[in-house]
């Protein structure tokens, strides 16, 4: 349930 | 992307841009803790270490190279620029108490024990504690001007746009990230005494917020 890899909230 | 993150991550950058700003402007860092400006770069600098693995979008790229430069231009102001302002005297909180037991979770409770993983699990933990030693100057010192409060307020209202952000990609995507969550509400906790004073006091045009 997260975005794997990179983040893509700061 | 929403527009609560948007918003967020605007406020988050007025924040910083008042606060960097402020010191340069008046060639002085008093009354600000350089203790947590340090840690806001340290949690920044574990953050943002997928700059170089990842290419999410421009923005995401833009913003964290842009909140990285801004958070070590105000440490560089303050512990060199200005370093005879600096108030170390009243900068006393020990960050070893904070430092310590965030390492200590970030390698119990995180996604995956994995460099970045932990890393960055680390910069969320951090970031929830990282304004502990500027509100303990304002709490020792008894005040703060009001430029300053306006920087903590932008700075607190950013997490709190996160959290509705939060809310709205759970029910709109069914997106949900724990550890930031819990990290981001704890957070947010801490700036309920001094969002309650700000209101109170230097909205009502206070030259300075004295605490009571």
């Amino acid at each position: 349930d997260r975005v794997t890899g990179g983040k893509d909230e700061l | 992307m929403n527009v609560f993150r948007l918003a967020g991550d605007v406020s988050h950058l007025v924040a910083i841009i008042i606060l960097l700003v402020k010191i340069w402007r008046s060639k002085s860092c008093a009354g600000i803790s350089g203790k947590s400006q340090v840690l806001f770069a340290l949690v920044f600098t574990t953050r943002y270490l997928d700059l170089f693995t990842v290419f999410i979008s421009a923005y995401n790229t833009i913003m964290k190279v842009v909140f990285l430069a801004m958070s070590y231009a105000t440490v560089y102001l303050i512990y060199m620029r200005f370093r005879n302002m600096y108030d170390s005297e009243n900068d006393t909180f020990r960050v070893e108490f904070l430092l310590v037991p965030v390492i200590g979770l970030s390698f119990l409770e995180n996604y995956a024990f994995t460099p970045l993983e932990i890393l960055w699990t680390f910069s969320i933990f951090l970031e929830a504690v990282a304004i502990m030693p500027q509100l303990f100057m304002i709490t020792k010192t008894g005040e703060a001007e009001s430029i300053t409060t306006h920087y903590l307020f932008f700075l607190g209202l950013y997490r709190a746009l996160y959290i509705a952000n939060w809310v709205w990609r759970y029910h709109t995507e069914e997106f949900f990230d724990q550890i930031a969550v819990v990290s981001g509400v704890v957070q947010t906790i801490f700036y309920c005494d001094f969002f309650y004073l700000y209101v109170t006091r230097v909205l009502r045009g206070k030259a300075k917020m004295i605490l009571p």
